[in-house]
């Protein structure tokens, strides 16, 4: 919040659209208004009620540049929008900038739902969060309106000015959170490298670390990759090939970079997995051999980048080889000649070639809490 | 070695963004040797609101952030919006 228990003094607000955006029909502009409105009225006692002449106490308009607010905008990209705290006048306003590309729910221009979101939040009373996952976030990031659901963080920040909604609503998903590697019982839903860096995946979300930095950055997996999956299965990186596949279901996305490659996404059987694998739970990529070990289950595959074909005796039991290992693998890595099989929220370190476990570690022996 | 013509506009593109968002004000006069320039503090201050490993300078994940789209309300204290 922005501190001084800045917030209106009433339940009950009016809003006004002054004018549209070209960019929509006045229909979609309407509903998205209206949606984003909702968002929050639907975790506080606050009602909305639109006007259509007069003064609201939050207008909303599109204006560019110079738009009589001393603030002004910046063209194409950059910043998007700006909302005035609770107040009287230019108090809990919202301005749109009609130099960007606003969309119904594409994701080839910016969402004007989650935009006015945002904005409204600021238009309440609430200031910008630090946490990636939320939507008082600074940085815009793509949110299909039909299943978004407001995060925990906001929720917490708006009811801490406003309290719960007290009349009953229909029961639904719960409010997501932003996962915290300071959790010990977290389980991750993959690991892999990138360039150096060591990535770990947990829902929509990812932590990059570098050997060189002290504090993993978390961010969404959708700021990376726009078009990658969320809560994905496993994860490798391909030194070879400067690649790094992320897998989900029965699909599998390869990136080099920011960029999706060209046919992509695939269907995992084009690693010379069986058309009954629906999904994979971990994977690795062995740089030495050129193995990628694919775990599915109590049983791994070995695929031969080389040959391009999956290793003959495949697929074995993972205790086969990884003495002790007779619970599921959730997430592989391959680093500095060690392999690390996570399973819930412990990492085993093994060696590969002679199977032998050496250690049994947790989640931030690579993942530091802080 | 002189800044390069991509640098200067990066540094310019990052004081321009720290002076929006982080209320970084004109540097003038000297800076006191060992002194930490209020653009640092300001960079810090981002990098640590961010997440980013807070090193003071214009690293590429910081760069990288400042260049997303995002929302224009300024990091700062509300009164002078009231």
């Amino acid at each position: 919040t922005f501190g001084n228990n800045l917030k209106w003094q009433t339940n009950t607000l009016t809003y006004r659209i002054e004018n549209y955006t070209p960019d929509m029909s006045q229909a979609e502009v309407d509903y998205s208004i209206e949606k984003a409105l909702q968002v929050w009225a639907k975790v506080t006692p606050l009602k909305f009620t639109r006007i259509y002449s007069g003064i609201a106490d939050i207008m909303i308009s599109f204006g560019s540049r110079d738009h009589g607010d001393f603030y002004p905008f910046d063209g194409p990209d950059g910043t998007l929008a700006h909302a005035f705290a609770p107040s009287s006048g230019i108090g809990g306003d919202a301005h749109f900038d009609e130099d960007e590309k606003f969309t119904f729910r594409s994701n080839t221009g910016y969402v004007l739902f989650m935009v006015a979101a945002h904005e409204f939040g600021h238009s309440l009373g609430l200031s910008h969060s630090d946490d990636p996952g939320a939507l008082m976030y600074p940085h815009y990031s793509y949110g299909n309106p039909d299943t978004f659901i407001l995060p925990r963080d906001d929720v917490k920040g708006i009811q801490s000015l406003y309290g719960g909604n007290e009349e009953p609503i229909a029961p639904g998903p719960t409010a997501p959170t932003t996962p915290d590697a300071c959790d010990s019982t977290m389980v991750l839903d993959a690991v892999a490298t990138l360039r150096g860096e060591m990535l770990f995946f947990k829902d929509r979300f990812l932590w990059r670390h570098s050997q060189q930095s002290s504090t993993p950055q978390q961010t969404l997996i959708a700021n990376i990759w726009s078009s990658a999956p969320d809560n994905i299965d496993a994860a490798f990186e391909s030194l070879e090939s400067d690649q790094v596949f992320l897998f989900k279901g029965s699909r599998v996305w390869a990136f080099s970079g920011y960029d999706l490659q060209a046919n992509y996404p695939k269907s995992i059987t084009s690693f010379g997995l069986p058309r009954t694998v629906k999904k994979v739970d971990a994977a690795l990529y062995e740089p030495q051999s050129r193995k990628i070990f694919f775990f599915v289950g109590k049983n791994y595959y070995s695929y031969d980048d080389v040959r391009k074909t999956m290793d003959k005796g495949f697929p074995k039991r993972v205790d086969e080889t990884f003495s002790g290992m007779t619970s599921q693998v959730t997430a592989a890595l391959q680093h500095r000649g060690f392999t690390y099989l996570y399973s819930g929220p412990y990492m085993h370190e093994y060696s590969l070639r002679s199977g032998r476990l050496y250690r049994v570690l947790r989640n931030n022996y690579f993942l530091p809490c802080s | 070695m002189p800044l390069s013509q991509d640098n200067m506009e990066e540094e310019q593109f990052a004081e321009s963004y720290l002076k929006k968002f982080y209320n970084l004000t004109e540097e003038t006069g000297p800076l006191l040797r060992g002194g930490v320039s209020p653009k640092t503090k300001k960079l810090m201050e981002m990098q640590k609101f961010f997440q980013l490993q807070i090193t003071g300078t214009l690293d590429a994940d910081t760069l990288d952030l400042m260049k997303r789209p995002r929302c224009g309300v300024p990091d700062v204290d509300i009164a002078q919006f009231s």
